[in-house]
């Protein structure tokens, strides 16, 4: 075996990284979609929310419903879908 | 399955929709037929109906757009959110909108039609070979014009069959030029431009002019893709530049080399190392059948389902037969019921596309309109020269004319001794039906065809192998239209175009003449084949007749309609687009 050429990565001008943390894409996600609301709250009541707006997720995208932020729901999040909100408001 | 609060619908069953623009992803037909089979999904199951409007205010308004484009909802560039579309109502209720910054197919990679060439707009084949050589996208080797094209089965050495892809360099999309192509270097600005370019845009669609001064001319169109087209990356759509050199090295394809996405990228020009500009490669992308149909679930009133399998399931993935989930068929049946009867007695006016040419076996010549009842006597005077008939004779009811023909630029629609007027343009009320008999008592009830002579204004009516010429209320005839020179082979005509001042063309099956009306003689070199002048019509159209500077072509309730480039530029119904109904 030759020894693996090294990839180079390069970072391309007006790449649209989306290096957004997991969290924050969670958090985007589930106020895009109207799981949660955008109205801000404190930081207890906004953990409960997160993880009760995640199991509503869960539950309309047909996952398991665990209320964490598991590799099965960040990966459901990544994919390309519809924009029209889940939760109707 | 779920609805909007307060279940949301539309309160009639006979829905349009209006393509506002179109995605230089795919050429218009393909668009229009995607929409139609779209819709198509969910008239099967519902009593609904669609029809195509292309013009005015329709219940579904359809555009493409880009990051903010007009509403509170901004697309996010390539992937992400693919379009939406508002639950019935008003205004912006009811609309569909497509994110353009996605590269929509039909869902298995590049959907590239092709033009001219010997393919019949067959589309392209990749890979195929030519000249020992396999390639997987449209080239221009072999050209001096350099005009990308592509064979349409995998071996052009061995079949030879090949057409044009879409370039800037062929035509252009919208704009106000009528489809022609780019003229380059055209000046914008001051400044000299030698490619589409989205300056002076805000919702970054590439232009051209199609003159060599738009800041004189002001001409210009939208550029269509080319199936190397990139997208994303900061190129605007470019196409790909083969070759091009990335960290010293040359590639001739799309690489992965750089990213750690594994996604497919070139270069836009020779050079990446030196110019920087890039974009993705063509992907597999996204149906715009599938992403529509689930656009006009909302459009009707659904929600999205949890049903992973269900249409109306919030996430996309390609299905390659696909079939309505029963979740979808439950949603929408709760909304509007089910489909009322097997198979359209009627078939259902859902304007068949451009390129969707209707199916003849739908015709169903059995559905004659209902009796009417006997009209109630009227005392009102009549106002004009004929006693206005029963006024619920619908011509909306009657499937198939007798004739139509333009008299005095207004449109007569001829039907078992009545004929009905529908004057000057737009949408005026089509006038109750008047007796033949009256306006011209010498004609039988019923008339294959007629014309206005443009310049004596004398009308000329036929049926059978007879014809009549009226001059104000004298007429002559009837007399053999033996006497102006067609065959005696001929049993009726069916059509006639005025052709300049003092020439008509007669159709009669599948054969067309030329009367010179001064001399009544059929000119030389006639009969000619209708298919071979007028690609595209029906041979057997029972009408034809010229209105508002195009030729219409009837069978059944159906019309082709061609402009005057011969292009037939439009297939609808004679009822809905020309009745007006």
């Amino acid at each position: 075996w030759s020894v693996p050429l090294k990839s180079v990565f390069v970072t391309f001008p007006g790449d649209v990284i989306k290096n957004m943390s997991d969290t924050d894409l969670a958090e985007s996600y589930l106020k895009k979609f109207g799981y949660m609301d955008t109205l801000h709250r404190s930081g207890f009541q906004s953990v409960v929310s997160t993880s009760k707006a995640l199991k509503r997720m869960q539950r309309q995208l047909g996952l398991d419903e665990t209320g964490q932020l598991d590799t099965q729901t960040l990966d459901a999040m990544k994919r390309p879908r519809c924009g029209v909100p889940d939760v109707a408001n | 399955y779920k609805t909007f609060d307060g279940d949301l619908k539309w309160d009639h069953n006979d829905v349009t929709y209006r393509i506002l623009n179109y995605s230089p992803d795919l050429d218009s037909s393909v668009i229009d037929d995607a929409f139609a089979r779209a819709f198509k999904v969910w008239s099967d199951v519902t009593p609904l109906t669609f029809t195509r409007l292309f013009d005015g205010t329709a219940d579904i308004m359809i555009s493409f757009g880009k990051k903010n484009h007009g509403d509170p909802y901004p697309f996010d560039g390539k992937d992400g959110l693919l379009a939406h579309a508002y639950p019935p109502g008003e205004g912006l209720q009811g609309d569909a909108h497509f994110d353009d910054d996605e590269f929509w197919t039909l869902g298995k990679g590049p959907v590239v039609k092709t033009y001219y060439g010997n393919a019949e707009g067959a589309m392209c084949r990749f890979p195929f070979v030519f000249g020992g050589k396999t390639y997987t996208t449209c080239t221009s080797e072999g050209r001096a014009d350099k005009l990308p094209w592509c064979a349409t089965t995998d071996d052009y050495d061995k079949d030879g069959k090949y057409g044009f892809c879409p370039s800037e360099l062929l035509f252009t999309i919208g704009g106000n030029s009528d489809g022609a192509k780019c003229v380059f270097p055209f000046v914008f600005l001051g400044d000299e431009y030698n490619s589409c370019t989205t300056e002076g845009r805000n919702d970054g669609y590439r232009w051209c002019a199609t003159t060599s001064n738009f800041d004189q001319d002001k001409k210009y169109g939208f550029c269509p893709n080319r199936d190397t087209t990139t997208i994303g990356g900061n190129s605007e759509g470019e196409p790909c530049h083969f070759p091009f050199v990335f960290l010293g090295k040359e590639y001739d394809s799309c690489t992965s080399e750089g990213r750690g996405d594994g996604k497919l990228w070139c270069g836009t020009t020779s050079s990446y190392d030196d110019d920087k500009k890039w974009g993705f490669c063509p992907d597999q992308g996204y149906s715009l059948f599938l992403v529509a149909a689930h656009e006009f679930g909302h459009a009707l009133g659904l929600d999205h389902s949890n049903i992973r399998e269900a249409l109306m399931y919030p996430m996309y993935s390609y299905v390659e037969d696909f079939s309505l989930h029963e979740d979808d068929i439950e949603g929408i049946q709760y909304l509007y019921g089910g489909k009322t009867d097997p198979k359209p007695t009627v078939p259902q006016p859902n304007t068949p596309t451009t390129t969707a040419i209707p199916d003849p076996d739908e015709t169903d010549s059995t559905d004659e309109p209902e009796p009417e009842p006997e009209p109630e006597p009227t005392n009102h005077p009549t106002t004009t020269t004929s006693t206005p008939l029963d006024p619920t004779k619908d011509a909306c009811n009657v499937i198939k004319f007798d004739t139509i023909t333009v008299i005095g630029g207004d449109l007569y629609f001829f039907k078992d001794g009545h004929y009905w007027r529908k004057s000057g343009k737009g949408d005026s009320a089509l006038k109750s039906p008047m007796l033949i008999s009256e306006r011209w008592p010498a004609l039988p009830a019923v008339i294959d065809s007629a014309f206005e002579d443009v310049l004596t204004k004398r009308l000329y009516f036929f049926s059978g192998t007879k014809f009549w010429v009226y001059t104000g209320k004298n007429v002559l005839g009837p007399r053999s239209i033996e006497k102006l020179g067609l065959p005696d082979s001929v049993q009726k005509v069916e059509g006639a175009l005025q052709r300049g001042q003092n020439k008509v063309l007669l159709f009669s099956a599948e054969n067309f003449w030329r009367l010179d009306v001064k001399t009544q003689t059929i000119d030389k070199g006639y009969p000619k084949f209708i298919d071979v002048v007028f690609g595209g019509v029906p041979i057997d159209a029972h009408e034809v007749f010229q209105y508002e500077g195009h030729t219409f072509f009837c069978r059944d309730r159906f019309y082709w309609r061609m402009n005057s480039r011969r292009q037939v530029d439009r297939v609808g119904y004679v009822k809905y687009d020309l009745l007006k109904c």
